[in-house]
């Protein structure tokens, strides 16, 4: 009941709220200077209602008087103790603490006089005790598909070791259940599964080798310092989506939160502070807009998350323009942005999966080098269903074999030329075991295109005396690329999209498909209000657009089909007859016509014949106008009619004027006197001589130059001089057997120039200018066989 | 370097096709108990053998593990416990 509209900072009588440095940046009390804004997303009416979050963890404290009232018993069960009561184990060292600490976080009641102010506190928080036994796939899959149909989002603070030596993540079973869960989760919409990033910062560990945090299906969220530095426990990875605060340095400030024994806290740290607050800031963006997918999410973030003031020495920006860091992903979390985001946000078109072909060709990587190997992806364009244009995910599976782990470092280059540490060194890790299809996976290239040369580099940097008699080898690599065929964000991301209660509408006896029965997946192009039947025709609303057939039935589709328009709202509406495009439904709205017809531009319209002034260009179906002063063409400059008062000059139209005259643009001017026809004034206008001229390169003379010769032809009765070959000093007529002279150097010999020096009776001017002797039985000749022999002796 | 031993708990997890009765039939003529659905994971099943031992470094053998012969029994895995980490 709290009306925050009114207020201008948020008051709440919980005694820790003050406390709450992460919530107050915006106060510049603190040292914090980027703020997640939680309280503006608040500001707007999100404060989690209707969204159920769950804590995958060592149980939580139901009873505790912050947790109580938002606490949801569908949404807890003990897999450990294989009952539904998820209370936690209570011991002497309180060591079962750890989720009741991210509970409160998440959701602890606000204004109730107790303890703190959960991110979401009108959200629903359950538990999953799992944490608290032995941890096998089963309880991990038992957990993360707990009552998927009622749990929106599961927050986990745990994973493998972060020892720096450990390669661990989701076995088989647990891996199914992701999947299952971000394909039938929340009904169809994918349940959300926030990860907490590791916490090996200080035995120098790579969350790159933490199956959890690496899976495309979970957000893994890292830690940054109330000062916005690199926490000491902050492990890298280029996996990592987004940062929320947490604690730093032991002078840094912690997170404040409820605690067991209905204590309160504010001493909670680690990356597992952060996880809940994402989790909580995911909900607040889901009580914008309930029909997100798991994927439209991941993208919400990326698109809102800001570097900020985030300190870290590797932020670039990708190709798509988002900045990004290893160390806090797409950056700082922002409420108030990803609400905004959400609640104008067009569901991102279908994941497309590509798996490109496996580089079998094994590389031997020595000690104190580097192995490069290139691949160069189509994005599967060759099948429409695999076809990634735009990138999201981009995972490598990769087999080394290596006598020390620790000692290799991996890169991956995007054909943005975005690079990717996907491995760091680990001074720990002495494994010998290498990576056996192990996935690495990166979101720096989010938005990127995914075509063209990816460049994986495997650095091997011994850290301490090693084995080289046997070296590593990398086995075998492959490239899997998430995204979409189609840009993911819709241009009409500028306005709310579904009716916000559609899907309380009565139910409709006459379906057949019976609303409430069909359960069963909807087509792509419907909207998360849902379907009543598998096809686009039964969409109770569109993502995109629709047209209606004959019969009147909806049909959603992604783009308006031919000869339709995009009308208001998502309707495609109907083009006229001749159209093939169109923005309007009248037959002077085409923007393209149908074969046969040809699109006068002038008006818009589709016709079978162009009118006067125009021409039929039959490759684009259009009617181009003719040059200006032609009435007919079939070409622009090639007039075959020219409009009143001009006449055809060749086949161009000007304004005719009689011989000896030309139009000066206002009236005809008598031409030079060397000119019989001219288009212009002086002697360089001239079309044609007079009498006793002769046209050389477009100027009249009265006699032809040297190099030219007089060109007894003439056209329409007008006399010219045209140039000699280029061999020829002088000539009486075209080509190089004309010369009347030659150039120096040249001789003339029957009219042609020949090169080089003036030869004795009975010697020929060889290729290089030198005089060599005739055949015996020649005189003279031009070369040294007996058919060069021009001349022959008296005898 | 430390060498990761794998303890093996005794329970299974395992795919049986044919529904909820079909997976009790073939758990009793094997002596587990079939603890129900994984989850929400279809056709899995959660199955407990109080005859194993509880934690061992080797996987079980016996009688029991004639199970993965039955040809409803699409996949199976002796559950092994992972170290994990609150972080």
């Amino acid at each position: 009941d709290y009306d925050f509209s009114r207020a201008q900072s948020t008051y709440f009588n919980d005694p820790k709220w003050p406390s709450m440095w992460y919530m107050h940046c915006s106060d510049n009390t603190h040292p914090c200077q980027s703020d997640m804004n939680i309280e503006g997303a608040w500001k707007r009416g999100y404060t989690g209602k209707n969204i159920v979050v769950t804590i995958l963890d060592d149980g939580i404290e139901r009873t505790h008087p912050d947790l109580m009232q938002n606490y949801d018993a569908l949404a807890s069960c003990d897999v450990n103790g294989n009952d539904l009561d998820p209370m936690p184990r209570y011991d002497a060292s309180n060591e079962n603490k750890h989720g009741t600490r991210c509970a409160g976080e998440v959701a602890a009641a606000a204004n109730n006089s107790h303890c703190t102010v959960g991110i979401a506190f009108n959200a629903k928080i359950g538990g999953v005790r799992m944490l608290d036994g032995d941890v096998t796939d089963m309880v991990e899959a038992k957990s993360v598909s707990f009552n998927p149909q009622h749990v929106h989002i599961y927050s986990a603070s745990w994973g493998p070791d972060d020892d720096g030596k450990t390669v661990d993540g989701p076995a088989p079973l647990t891996r199914q259940a992701f999947e299952n869960g971000v394909r039938m989760g929340r009904r169809g919409l994918g349940s959300v599964f926030v990860w907490a990033s590791g916490n090996g910062g200080r035995s120098k560990d790579h969350c790159s080798c933490d199956g959890y945090t690496n899976s495309i299906y979970t957000i893994s969220i890292s830690s940054t310092a109330e000062s916005g530095k690199k926490p000491w426990y902050l492990e890298e990875c280029s996996s990592t989506l987004a940062t929320t605060y947490s604690s730093g340095e032991s002078y840094d400030k912690k997170i404040i939160t409820t605690d067991l024994r209905q204590r309160c806290t504010d001493n909670h740290t680690g990356t597992s502070a952060s996880a809940p607050m994402a989790a909580g800031i995911i909900a607040l963006a889901l009580e914008a807009n309930p029909f997100l997918t798991w994927r439209d999410v991941q993208h919400v973030i990326v698109r809102t998350s800001r570097a900020g003031h985030l300190n870290a020495n590797d932020w670039k920006t990708n190709a798509a323009g988002f900045k990004v860091s290893h160390l806090y992903g797409f950056g700082l979390m922002d409420a108030e942005a990803m609400v905004m985001e959400a609640e104008k946000w067009t569901t991102v078109p279908r994941q497309h999966v590509c798996v490109e072909s496996t580089d079998r060709q094994i590389k031997t990587i020595r000690p104190n080098s580097a192995v490069r190997s290139i691949y160069k992806a189509s994005g599967c364009s060759d099948n429409p269903n695999r076809h990634v244009n735009y990138l999201e995910h981009v995972v490598v599976r990769i087999t080394i074999t290596h006598p020390r782990r620790g000692d290799l470092a991996i890169y991956l280059t995007s054909p943005s030329g975005t690079r990717s540490q996907l491995l760091a060194n680990r001074l720990f890790d002495h494994s010998m075991e290498g990576f056996k299809n192990w996935e690495f996976m990166t979101i720096h290239c989010w938005g990127e295109r995914a075509a063209g040369d990816w460049v994986l580099e495997v650095y091997d940097t011994p850290s301490q005396l090693r084995n080289f008699k046997t070296p590593g080898k990398l086995k075998e690599w492959s490239l899997v690329l998430y995204g979409t065929s189609v840009q993911p964000y819709s241009p009409t991301n500028e306005f709310p999209k579904v009716e916000r209660f559609r899907y309380s509408r009565v139910e409709d006896p006459t379906d057949d498909y019976g609303t409430e029965d069909y359960a069963g997946p909807c087509d792509p192009e419907c909207s998360e209000v849902g379907c009543d039947g598998p096809g686009p025709d039964h969409c109770n609303d569109c993502l995109h657009y629709y047209y209606k057939l004959k019969n009147n039935t909806r049909i959603c589709v992604s783009s308006c089909p031919p000869g339709h328009y995009h009308a208001d709202k998502k309707r495609c509406r109907k083009c006229a007859p001749n159209c093939e495009s169109c923005f309007g439904s009248h037959g002077e709205q085409c923007l393209s016509c149908k074969y046969g017809y040809f699109l006068n531009e002038e008006t818009n319209s589709c016709v079978t014949h162009c009118p006067d002034g125009s021409y039929q260009d039959t490759k684009k179906n259009l009617c181009r106008k003719c040059s200006e002063n032609c009435k007919t063409c079939t070409e622009f400059h090639n007039c075959t009619e020219c409009r009143d008062g001009l006449s055809l000059q060749g086949s161009r139209c000007s304004v005719s004027c009689e011989d000896g005259r030309y139009f000066n643009g206002q009236d005809c001017q008598p031409c030079h006197r060397f000119c019989a026809t001219c288009a212009g004034a002086g002697a360089d206008g001239c079309i044609n001589c007079t009498e006793g001229y002769f046209m050389e390169d477009g100027r009249c003379v009265q006699s032809c130059s040297i190099s030219y010769y007089f060109d007894h032809s003439s056209e329409n009765g007008y006399k010219s001089c045209k140039k000699c070959d280029t061999s020829c000093l002088t000539c009486n007529g075209p080509g190089f057997k004309n010369c009347t002279s030659c150039p120096s150097g040249y001789l003339l010999d029957l009219g042609m120039c020949q090169m080089g020096a003036i030869c004795k009776d009975g010697e020929y001017v060889d290729d290089h200018g030198h005089c060599q002797t005739c055949e015996a039985s020649c005189a003279k000749c031009r070369g040294p066989t007996q058919e060069d022999c021009t001349t022959c002796p008296m005898t | 370097p430390v060498c990761r031993t794998r303890v093996y708990t005794n329970h299974w997890a395992v795919k049986i096709a044919g529904g909820f009765p079909e997976a009790n039939r073939i758990a009793s003529k094997y002596g587990f108990i079939n603890i129900g659905q994984i989850g929400a994971l279809k056709d899995y099943y959660h199955f407990y053998h109080s005859r194993t031992i509880k934690r061992s470094v080797i996987s079980s053998r016996g009688n029991h593990s004639f199970i993965s012969m039955e040809p409803k029994v699409e996949w199976i895995q002796q559950q092994v416990v992972k170290k994990r980490t609150k972080r």
